[in-house]
């Protein structure tokens, strides 16, 4: 179909063609065990820059809409951390002291889904 | 985000999805896509969640996210968590819990609990259809015995509605996108139509990974914002995820 939507006859023999695919995704272990803040340091390891491109890349966004935004989430996101349950408030940390990417920036990228039913 | 929960012919259960997510953040010009979708894809990863050496818990995360959004409990249940779009959103829930109101759960923070702490279907259900969340947000949850699948519509404060599969009555599977299943979609966001549609002609004799993935793999119900699909049979312990790339012309949502 060439007009919006596009939509389509229904697609057969897809899986697991590379077709519509890029690959699978590595996959990793989180040993509950560990202390919290350090947990999440063999995923930062290898993707802590894919983490600090992407939440700079959302800075960018919000810069464009308001410079002073991204001050407030550096100012006063970091006090929602530390009232966060256990075990979330320690892997936030956590992740951020791996990444070296602010702890609020870090937090967030984990309220996106909350935020985003508006 | 577009969730299934089926049952074949021999009772076996099939969870996945496709985990759309970036809509209306920065477009592409030159790739025709979203910016934030593709700075997701790398950060695609399967976590497998031990204690004492053993698998508690696998999930499909992005990286630097630890809430839940796509998970299996081997053996026991799975679920997948799709965003309900309110007015009565998240953006409440969470300027209440700055401002000291703290009964409410963080919504994928809840799906992480309820894989540590529910040790059947049931208590998972039971779990994501009473507990106070931050966010409206439908939880679609899979069982390991045949009939077990379920899409749990939430609001903020309580259970808005609970669609349940009735394989008894032809109804083997049960499929969920962003809006509620008792009203109609609407016209420019209609994947649910077209999903229907494709299972429908599947039919349960033979729905598995490869036909499910068939239907995550069509558009609309594959497109721009789909970062990954997941595909999840909790008996075998079995969870599958595959980085999406929905081909031009694609619709953005």
């Amino acid at each position: 179909q060439d007009v919006p939507p596009y939509t389509e006859d229904c697609q057969h023999g897809m899986y697991p063609s590379k077709a519509r695919s890029t690959g699978v995704p590595p996959t990793f272990k989180i040993n509950l065990d560990l202390d919290p803040q350090i947990r999440w340091n063999e995923v930062m390891k290898h993707k802590g820059a894919n983490v600090k491109a992407m939440i700079d890349q959302v800075k960018k966004l919000i810069s464009d809409v308001s410079p002073q935004l991204v001050d407030l989430v550096n100012k006063y996101l970091p006090e929602i951390i530390e009232k966060l349950p256990a075990p979330y408030d320690a892997e936030i940390l956590g992740i951020s002291k791996a990444t070296g990417i602010e702890d609020g920036e870090i937090l967030l990228f984990n309220i996106f889904y909350e935020v985003f039913t508006m | 985000c577009t969730s299934i929960v089926a049952q074949d012919v021999g009772g076996t259960l099939y969870h996945a999805r496709n985990l759309d997510f970036g809509l209306f953040m920065g477009w592409d010009t030159k790739n025709h896509t979203w910016l934030i979708a593709e700075y997701l894809h790398p950060l695609v990863v399967n976590l497998d969640f031990t204690r004492n050496g053993t698998t508690v818990y696998k999930t499909v995360n992005f990286a630097g996210y630890i809430g839940v959004l796509t998970g299996m409990k081997p053996g026991v249940f799975s679920l997948t968590l799709n965003e309900r779009f309110n007015v009565n959103g998240g953006y409440i829930g969470l300027i209440e819990w700055i401002l000291g109101y703290r009964k409410a759960h963080w919504t994928s923070f809840l799906t992480r609990d309820a894989l540590e702490k529910s040790n059947s279907y049931e208590e998972a259900v039971d779990m994501l259809s009473n507990t106070e969340i931050l966010a409206p947000v439908y939880y679609i949850v899979g069982g390991s015995k045949p009939g077990q699948g379920a899409i749990i519509t939430r609001d903020r404060q309580s259970l808005t509605n609970m669609y349940s599969m009735a394989p008894d009555k032809g109804m083997w599977y049960v499929l969920e996108t962003n809006y509620d299943n008792w009203t109609d979609p609407p016209f420019f966001d209609d994947r649910r139509t077209p999903g229907k549609k494709c299972l429908s002609g599947v039919g349960n004799k033979k729905v598995d990974f490869q036909t499910i993935y068939d239907v995550l793999s069509t558009k609309p119900v594959l497109n721009q914002l789909t970062t990954y699909t997941a595909l999840m049979q909790v008996n075998k312990g079995t969870l599958e995820t595959y980085i999406r790339h929905c081909p031009h012309p694609c619709w953005a949502w």
